[in-house]
């Protein structure tokens, strides 16, 4: 494992953390979208399925679980904390998930390494995490004003997928023969779609402000 | 082998 990945890993891990510490120190969900966060735990459901038939390392294992565990927790949050719980924008967090769900899962039956149902399911999962944000991303939107710790998760997010890619280059030259088409281009795809929060999130740091986000 | 290079990220 190189350093890009590594760092890519902890980032992802922070930005979960950053999440639940939001929701438990605030008590407040506001601004956090459930359907992001339902989207996420079915991607982990889906790719983590190998953890029932093998095995690549202790750190590889743990993290898997410390992935489902905390995204299940963040729901549970959501959906049944008596206090949290009233704190979600239900009627902001309206998008559609199944325009997101069923093309991935047409997509990973169309493009695929192998046609089985594990390898198909954790194809759907590459390319759902790609799309996975979106919800969230238009909730900011919709809501406008964005608060420091929604903001820093989401930016730790983009970065954790940015990191995964310099990741890949140093592995391509690294690696004889690695090479991942339908995580690439997939993770590639999910980079992009933080540009436009990115331009944001770095000129209302360097304005030393807080973010907004344009009509 | 290439099957497990590719699956042994998260």
């Amino acid at each position: 494992m190189n350093i890009f990945r590594l760092a890519g890993d902890m980032t992802h891990l922070l930005s979960i953390i950053v999440l639940l510490l939001k929701i438990q120190a605030t008590k407040s969900c506001a601004g956090v979208s459930l359907k992001t966060q339902e989207l996420y735990a079915v991607v982990f459901v889906t790719r983590y399925l190998d953890l029932f038939y093998s095995f690549i390392s202790l750190y590889n294992t743990v993290m898997k679980i410390i992935f489902l565990l905390t995204a299940f927790t963040i729901i549970w949050y959501m959906r049944k904390h008596k206090v949290v719980c009233q704190t979600y924008d239900k009627e902001q967090d309206t998008f559609r998930v199944l325009f997101l769900i069923v093309p991935c899962f047409v997509l990973a039956l169309l493009v695929n390494h192998e046609m089985s149902v594990t390898e198909v399911l954790w194809t759907f999962s590459i390319y759902l995490e790609a799309v996975a944000i979106l919800p969230q991303l238009v909730l900011l939107q919709r809501t406008k004003n964005v608060d420091n710790l929604t903001g820093n998760y989401i930016f730790m997010l983009g970065s954790y997928r940015a990191l995964y890619l310099v990741n890949w280059v140093y592995r391509y030259f690294t690696e004889l023969g690695y090479r991942q088409w339908i995580v690439w281009v997939s993770g590639t795809v999910q980079t992009c779609v933080y540009l436009d929060f990115f331009y944001y999130y770095v000129q209302a740091w360097r304005n030393n402000e807080r973010m907004k986000l344009p009509g | 082998e290439w099957h497990s290079a590719i699956h042994d990220e998260l």
